[in-house]
């Protein structure tokens, strides 16, 4: 349908022109079938390559940011832990996840964190650019990704409470962002070596990225307090964990023709003809005819 | 038909028995019958493994073979496939035969770098071809 045609295609990396440039400018792919095109819309780096124009200028164009490493650790671990090493998606996933989109904060609008928190108040304030976010992906399960450097093994249990809250950023009038809603709400967790702390923020995003909302500013706050709260113990006056900000993980459900489905993975597993007998078909004595004098022998 | 085969019969000398081999030989499979081959591919031979993190080989295969004359369960056919053969032995040669393409396919998953340096991990279908036949 249009609209998915449309949406598709002002959600790519802006290679396709919009059809009202001047034609002799329009990119070549636009003369595609629509559904070549969404398809080509959606594996631009594989096609692009495919396709000799696209070859020079596509190394070229897309100069690639390079991620952040512990966030392509983290996600090479999700990778080994949702696929085979041949790639093919592991059968025993029960969600319904199709896509995960890892995003780092941009850097503008950041309050300089310290470094190494001394257990007090981490406050951050993140932009995220979900651009790549398409509209045939649809918002399943998002969390924040916080990532532990425990220097100092902390033995007991942890509660960290943390703070969210959303802005509009005014980018016409480049006023500070003012705080439209926030939520707070405490997370407990055993500091035992864990790397990764994941803490879901999906009631919170859903709205706005139903909303296709492109750019994502929000102003987190975490505390953590070693040691349980109910005994009040004293708050540990060093914790020494070094907060990094926080990446932002989306699990979408891609509902596009190119994305697997795994619950019409019947699909793949098409129906064989039941081919009807030989002697049934009358063409089978046609085509037989070809060898005529083969057609009892055949039979029998 | 069965008229004009009996007719045809009457014309054709019954084949002599000693060359039953030659006579059977038209009804095996062609020696390179339409199969699924193997064929492995790593993304650094293309140059993609700057932003396909994973997996680092794939193995997509292919069909590739003759079809037999007489397509029956074997490739689960539809009848238009002898159809169409029919049509390019009898009637028009400029007609294609059938030919060896895949029927089924698996999905692939893949983690890569999007251009903005955000990273996905995509679960694509059909990239794997697991079935072949004849079209």
């Amino acid at each position: 349908p249009h609209s998915r045609d449309h949406a598709v295609s002002d959600k790519t990396s802006g290679f396709l022109v919009a059809p009202e440039d001047n034609p002799h400018r329009l990119n070549p792919l636009l003369r595609l079938p629509k559904g070549v095109r969404r398809g080509y819309a959606l594996l631009p780096p594989l096609l692009k390559v495919l396709s000799d124009q696209g070859r020079q200028n596509w190394e070229s164009e897309t100069p690639r940011l390079q991620p952040d490493s512990r966030a392509l650790r983290y996600m090479k671990r999700l990778y080994k832990m949702s696929a085979t090493k041949e790639g093919i998606p592991k059968a025993n996933k029960s969600h319904l996840y199709n896509t995960v989109r890892l995003f780092t904060p941009c850097s503008e609008c950041k309050h300089r964190h310290r470094e190494l928190m001394k257990g007090d108040l981490h406050s951050v304030d993140l932009l995220f650019n979900l651009d790549r976010v398409t509209a045939l992906e649809h918002l399943l399960k998002s969390v924040l990704l916080y990532s532990f450097d425990t220097s100092v093994p902390v033995s007991s249990a942890t509660t960290c409470v943390c703070h969210l809250s959303i802005k509009e950023y005014d980018f016409s009038s480049q006023v500070c962002p003012s705080a439209s809603h926030s939520i707070a709400f405490s997370l407990h967790f055993e500091f035992r070596k864990r790397r990764w702390v994941e803490v879901d923020v999906t009631s919170f995003l859903q709205p706005l990225i139903a909303t296709n909302r492109r750019n994502i500013h929000m102003a987190v706050n975490f505390t953590c307090l070693v040691g349980d709260p109910q005994r009040n113990t004293e708050q540990e006056s060093s914790l020494n964990v070094a907060l990094v900000p926080p990446s932002l993980l989306l699990y979408l459900n891609d509902t596009s023709e190119q994305a697997y489905h795994r619950w019409n993975s019947l699909r793949h597993r098409r129906k064989i003809p039941v081919w009807p007998k030989q002697r049934d078909t009358p063409l089978a004595d046609l085509a037989d005819d070809q060898g005529k004098e083969n057609t009892q022998s055949k039979r029998a | 038909s069965r008229q004009r085969r009996e007719e045809s019969l009457r014309e054709a000398p019954a084949a002599p028995p000693h060359n039953l081999s030659d006579y059977f030989k038209q009804f095996l499979f062609p020696q390179n019958e339409c199969e699924l081959h193997n064929f492995r591919l790593s993304f650094s031979q293309l140059k993609w493994d700057k932003w396909i993190i994973a997996p680092h080989r794939y193995s997509p295969q292919y069909c590739k073979g003759d079809c037999p004359r007489v397509v029956g369960h074997r490739y689960g056919s539809p009848v238009h496939t002898m159809v169409q053969n029919i049509i390019y032995e009898k009637l028009d040669a400029s007609v294609p035969k059938p030919s060896c393409v895949p029927a089924e396919y698996s999905p692939l998953s893949v983690l890569t770098i999007e251009p903005d340096g955000s990273i996905v991990y995509k679960e694509y279908e059909d990239m794997i071809a697991t079935k072949c036949t004849c079209r």
